[in-house]
């Protein structure tokens, strides 16, 4: 039975597309079979691993319009152990069309559990809305990772996620758990070093111990079309999303 | 007649709130009086200008929900000559409500033309999001900034925001116009260098001369609850504000 996590947080630019193709690339490299699949309109991730949207075949919007199971939708990139199912811009009609029909937020999972799936790990990445695809992803999901710059924006976006995890598991997934990812980091910045100290005292053992500092080679690695531990193998931040990609797998080890 | 401009982008976290407010701020300085509206249902704008989202008795809603008229929503800040309409989490309903309501698009421009609007400038800060409230925005806009980062991912979504800009001109407002800004500028380096050229080359006139760069004051500003011109008056950023400002009021004489 695949593990499955969502990358997503409302506020808008957190690192939830470098998180999910870095955090999958980490997973991936330690010889875990890993899918990703992009539930965001502006399909960031897609393009991060080398895949047009405009001129992909099969994206996930099939999986929501047409029922089409998710095995006639993956593809191999070019990376070993990651497959990926691509988005496009048709996602921004999925969000309208959801809410039509009757359990709709349940259509991701059913896809999920309706045939054999041969991945160890599934991560979701989300657009910046709370709408009723990231409401989807997050009844599919073991688990929630929000991306979260120590600025002021971020953190008080983590209000309405909190709001958000407390009716999906009233609604449809009572057992989805949540983690916090502090990312693009600046230890020399005092600001991120205030607001990281008081997410801390706030949500404790909620953030994980993994944090994700500044690195310019993130901005290089999706021009390359590949993840960073590919592009920059010895980059700070390859480093930092592998310990993540350990401290993931332990933490799955032990619920 | 007030002169309208939405601060929209579908990609998240380049600075379309710290624009709206900025921007807003640096004009109302020299005199102008300006209206702010909040879009999102982050309701940054608003957390910004002290504004607390949760507490606020009338926001944009009730224009949207309860044909409001703006003049009873809109409320003075603690700078002058700066009034704002501020937004909260209910601006979510918004978004599922507004399509199913025939000729949707148009209720914001209606608010705006169904009585005397006591403003120089109206500045809407829009969520990362390509729904029926940016679209609102944009039908009710003279003029479109967009941020934009010198980075991968926010120049894709460049595309995006392109065929919208079309489909608002076909459909609703044929003499919107637009411009490019470029935020979060960093000048040490190299991809934000070459990025920012390859947007000059391509867009020309299209983006403006302003450029903001990199500014921690900018993060402490939103704290403080006031734009950063209050807040760090011959900061970096305040000057080059400023310099927007000057930019867009030219702009507009010559139009
Ligand atoms: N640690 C980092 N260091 C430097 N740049 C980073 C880092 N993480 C992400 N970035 C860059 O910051 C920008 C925002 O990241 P990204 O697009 O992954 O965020 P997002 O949350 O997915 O945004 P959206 O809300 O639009 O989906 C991108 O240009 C990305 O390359
Ligand atoms: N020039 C700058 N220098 C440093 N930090 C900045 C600058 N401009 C904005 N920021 C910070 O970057 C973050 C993103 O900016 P902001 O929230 O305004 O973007 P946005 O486009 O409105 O995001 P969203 O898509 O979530 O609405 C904020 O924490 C803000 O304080
Ligand atoms: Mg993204
Ligand atoms: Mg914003």
């Amino acid at each position: 039975m695949a593990y499955v996590i969502s990358i997503a947080n409302e506020k808008g630019g957190v690192a939830k597309t470098t998180t999910t193709v870095s955090l999958g690339g980490a997973i991936a490299e330690v010889g875990q079979r890993v899918l990703l699949i992009d539930l965001d309109a502006q399909a960031n991730m897609s393009l991060a691993l080398g895949f047009e949207p405009g001129k992909v075949a099969n994206t996930i919007v099939s999986a929501f319009l047409e029922n089409r199971p998710l095995s006639a939708l993956w593809q191999p990139s070019q990376v070993e152990n990651l497959s990926v199912i691509p988005s496009n811009s048709e996602m921004g009609l999925v969000e309208r069309m959801l809410p039509t029909r009757p359990a709709y937020e349940e259509t991701l999972r059913r896809a999920l559990q309706s045939e054999p799936i041969p991945f160890d790990f599934i991560l979701i990445d989300c657009p910046p809305f709370l709408g009723a695809v990231t409401f989807n992803a997050l009844t599919a999901s073991n688990l929630l990772i929000m991306p979260t710059q120590a600025e002021y924006f971020s953190i008080y976006a983590l209000r309405n996620m909190m709001s958000l995890i407390r009716r999906v598991r009233a609604k449809s997934n009572p057992r989805l758990t949540y983690r916090l990812l502090l990312t693009m980091f600046d230890r020399r910045n005092r600001i991120h070093r205030t607001m990281n100290e008081q997410l801390h005292t706030t949500f404790e053992s909620g953030v994980l111990t993994s944090l994700i500092e500044i690195d310019t080679k993130l901005r290089e690695s999706p021009i390359a079309g590949v993840p960073i531990m590919l592009h920059a193998p010895k980059s700070r931040s390859s480093l930092q999303y592998r310990a993540l990609a350990q401290e993931i797998i332990d933490y799955v080890k032990e619920t």
